[in-house]
């Protein structure tokens, strides 16, 4: 049974995997697990998806977990698809949403990073891909997409925990989602799940021009952490990539802007200000909760905005 | 596995743009192997570092030198994650 997980805990790969089996065989005609590839370390790569029904409806995709020492996005993207199948039925909205969109969720992004932060190195960011000529592994698979790639923010070394790779979709985890979302071709928003420092973006990353629906996103952007912040107070900060953080190229949310997704946003979760990456576990719930009222705000308003 | 022993993380709230150019300059700084959990971008975000043990005095003294101030988030980040292995550990008991 889910009862048996404890959403407020971490827990390995083998467990989290063999979770969705049990969310799949508790929900069955509204949750399907798919597998969507190989990770480089030939684990395999599996996405959630919530439907309920017809062929090729408009999708919403999530990820967590890209970056492998953030804990708690995973862990929240876990919280969150157990909410997803136990509300459907009982929470009209999302029962609507349901009916009319499918939800994929990408709950480990980079299955070798995050089973290398549990065995070797828990401070580990990127995939765990060898790098020619050089003895340090791994590509930051945030850096790694077809959006300006190799541009700024990404670095050309290897050793760098910001490494670009290669060439764009070199990263076989990239590469996988690149090919569900094109070949499915009817995802209306992409969101992607980071930790920490409380921000939730939007395009772009790569350069500070604004983006043409740099009006629209900021002002889902703005209601979404409205209501985050309304149930413990965590304060966000809404803007584009550029510009709240640091120019940043080759990541999800341009690539997936500019491949026609308009609804791209990007999550930082909460911090403590004390633990970073290390956030206890105690905070997973509290985290999952107070993201899922902005998630849940961004998908409403997709569903009720089709384009 | 690698250990973190005595690696501390250090929180700077950077009050100048000064301040945030030296602090940007430290991201090139290799020989002190710097871990930016959050980088020097404005002086409206904090800005986050694991910093390794062996580098700990130098990087203190250069932020003091600096008149940058800090403060000091985690204390030995190997105890934390001992405590999290400790408690996932524990978790897996309770399950099986």
């Amino acid at each position: 049974s889910t009862r048996s997980i404890n959403f407020g805990a971490y827990h390995t790969l083998e467990t989290i995997y063999s979770w969705m089996d049990t969310l799949v065989t508790q929900y069955p005609h509204l949750v399907t697990k798919q597998e969507i590839g190989k990770s480089y370390e030939n684990r395999p790569m599996y996405v959630l998806k919530f439907s309920t029904g017809g062929t090729n409806r408009p999708a919403i995709w999530i990820d967590t977990g890209i970056h492998s020492r953030e804990w708690v996005s995973p862990a929240t993207g876990l919280w969150t698809a157990n909410k997803i199948a136990s509300d459907f039925g009982s929470d009209a909205s999302l029962t609507s949403l349901l009916n009319t969109m499918d939800i994929y969720m990408l709950i480990l992004a980079n299955p070798d990073g995050y089973v290398y932060t549990h065995t070797n190195d828990r401070m580990w960011r990127k995939t765990r891909s060898l790098n020619s000529g050089s003895l340090c592994r791994g590509v930051d698979p945030n850096r790694n997409w077809d959006a300006g790639f190799g541009g700024p923010g990404a670095s050309t070394s290897p050793c760098s925990d910001s490494y670009h790779g290669p060439f764009a979709h070199s990263e076989i985890e990239v590469k996988n989602v690149v090919d569900l979302i094109k070949s499915h071709g009817n995802f209306k928003s992409f969101i992607s799940v980071h930790a920490y420092s409380q921000l939730l973006m939007y395009p772009y990353g790569y350069t500070c021009t604004d983006v043409a629906d740099k009006a629209e996103l900021d002002s889902i952007g703005r209601a979404a952490t409205q209501k985050l912040t309304s149930l413990y107070g965590t304060y966000y900060k809404v803007g584009n990539i550029c510009n709240i953080i640091y120019p940043a190229s080759g990541g999800s949310i341009d690539w997936s802007y500019d491949t026609g997704i308009k609804y791209s946003f990007a999550f930082e979760l909460r911090d403590t200000g004390y633990y970073g990456f290390l956030l206890p576990s105690n905070q997973i719930i509290p985290t999952a909760t107070e993201t899922w009222l902005a998630l849940k705000h961004i998908m409403e308003y997709v569903r009720d905005h089709p384009y | 596995e690698r250990t973190f022993v005595g690696d501390q993380v250090l929180r700077i709230t950077l009050q100048s743009q000064e301040q945030l150019r030296v602090l940007q300059s430290l991201e090139h700084e290799e020989e002190w192997q710097l871990d930016f959990w959050l980088h020097p971008v404005s002086t409206d975000l904090p800005v986050d570092i694991r910093v390794p043990s062996s580098s700990l005095s130098t990087i203190k003294e250069f932020l003091l030198t600096h008149n940058i101030p800090f403060t000091v988030i985690i204390e030995n980040l190997q105890e934390l994650i001992d405590m999290e292995k400790t408690e996932m550990e524990e978790n897996q008991k309770k399950k099986q």
